[in-house]
């Protein structure tokens, strides 16, 4: 079983989209996945069609809070064939509060658990670095950081990645990761000079290949169906599957 | 002197970018504006060209922590005529974690001293609902909710709205808000539709003029440029101008 989070303390790069639609895709391939979507927003929830914060089912929230202690009882089928789901919703928002010891380490020890049982747990993140994005970095085999080629969302990358760089040491096994750039417009000057700055500063462990802008994402994400699904010929659907293909067959160096 | 903060858990909708632009009209009208910068991320700061990481400098961070016990030696002079900052930075994310009593009352304190320097306080919140956003909530007169016209974004609205509800029983007075909606593109379906929903959601609350998507944004931000000094008759100026003027004028309701 591989576990790769998804994580970038930008908000709005496409952490979601990127979750899904690798979700999605391993799943065609045969592959059975498990996403935990550990935003309180619940972005990919909401793009399953599952609700985050339904009180009658227990929830990763209940994990952390140390009410259960296994993740199995959590998990939804999900309408997609082979993806499944366990959320949380806005009750993980106060988990920064507790402040109680270990907490950075509950993902990785109820997921060796389920080993036998899933290909790939692919884990979306919020956009903060708080104790939930820790949690998925100490569990994960591969970190990708989706980055959009603006300005703006360059600057936090440093943040971000010294975070990981923590998260390594304190784990004691090496954390590989690619950042992804997202949203590229190649007909915007700003996107351009974006990109040609990322390749300078980071040209090792840049994705060469940006996901496009491309309005099938939106409508998507709105119809609820795997962006394959809804436009499997679409620019972002087959970037997105360039870099299935890669990271299954080479691992993560670009 | 008037408070408004710019808020949405949801991440990469305009917050920033309504911040800014917000604050450069209001300084081009004469007023005296002070930009709070409180997401850990501090991209308003990258925007106005100010390191929110700087070791050397105290920080809002200092001051949520008990450190410095007013704003006064926090705040910078930008490179925007009329338009000052308080950063905190990364320092800040560690902060939902102390759980100190009264914590979510630290800026509401320190503003009030402040009520003769200057006419308007912008608060760039950061996409979390944490105890940053609710010091923004319990300190200003107005609640602006940026929001995406698109299907991710919209679902967590509620989660924004009862927060607010929270934070003005709390607080015992009334919070008012205006939902604006932005990053629309009116040629594609699933915003049409997203702005729609929003109209039969929230008719009484919500700024029925979009800001547009415009790429000379972008370019703003990445020149370190208010949008008006680098596109001031782009649609998005225009637009952010239509809102502010309806502001100054009539107060929230739209
Ligand atoms: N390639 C793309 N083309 C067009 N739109 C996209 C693309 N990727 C993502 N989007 C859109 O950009 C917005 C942000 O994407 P998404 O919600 O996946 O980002 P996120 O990083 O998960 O956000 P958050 O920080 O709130 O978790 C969404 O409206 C999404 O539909
Ligand atoms: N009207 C617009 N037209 C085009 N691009 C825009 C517009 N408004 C914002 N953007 C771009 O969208 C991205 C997200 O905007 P911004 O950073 O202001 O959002 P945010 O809500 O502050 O994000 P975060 O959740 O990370 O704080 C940025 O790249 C910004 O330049
Ligand atoms: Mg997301
Ligand atoms: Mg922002």
């Amino acid at each position: 079983m591989k576990i790769w989070a998804v994580a970038n303390q930008k908000g709005g790069v496409g952490k979601t989209t990127t979750t899904a639609t690798l979700a999605s895709e391993l799943a065609a391939t045969g592959k059975r996945v498990l996403c935990l979507d550990i935003d309180p927003h619940g972005s990919l929830a909401h793009y399953l069609r599952i609700d985050p914060d339904d009180e009658q089912a227990a929830s990763l929230a209940d994990l952390f809070s140390g009410e259960v202690d296994s993740l199995a009882p959590l998990i939804h089928n999900t309408p997609w064939q082979g993806v499944s789901l366990a959320t949380g919703g806005a009750r993980l928002a106060t988990l920064d509060r507790h402040g109680r010891q270990g907490l950075g380490r509950v993902l990785g020890r109820v997921l060796a658990r389920l080993a036998d049982d899933y290909d790939f747990v692919l884990i979306d993140c919020p956009p903060t670095l708080g104790v939930l994005t820790i949690n998925a970095l100490a569990a994960c085999d591969l970190l990708l950081i989706p980055t959009q080629t603006e300005f703006l969302a360059l600057k936090g990358l440093e943040g971000m990645l010294r975070t990981r760089a923590m998260v390594e040491r304190a784990r004691g096994r090496p954390l590989d990761y690619l950042i992804v750039p997202t949203l590229f417009d190649g007909r915007t000057r700003a996107c351009r000079q974006a990109f040609e700055t990322l390749q300078q500063a980071h040209p090792d462990l840049l994705w060469p290949h940006p996901i496009p802008t491309d309005t099938k994402v939106r409508e998507a994400a709105a119809l609820g169906e795997t962006l394959s699904q809804h436009a499997a010929d679409s620019r972002a659907a087959s970037a997105y599957r360039d870099l299935i293909n890669h990271l299954l067959q080479n691992g993560p160096a670009p």
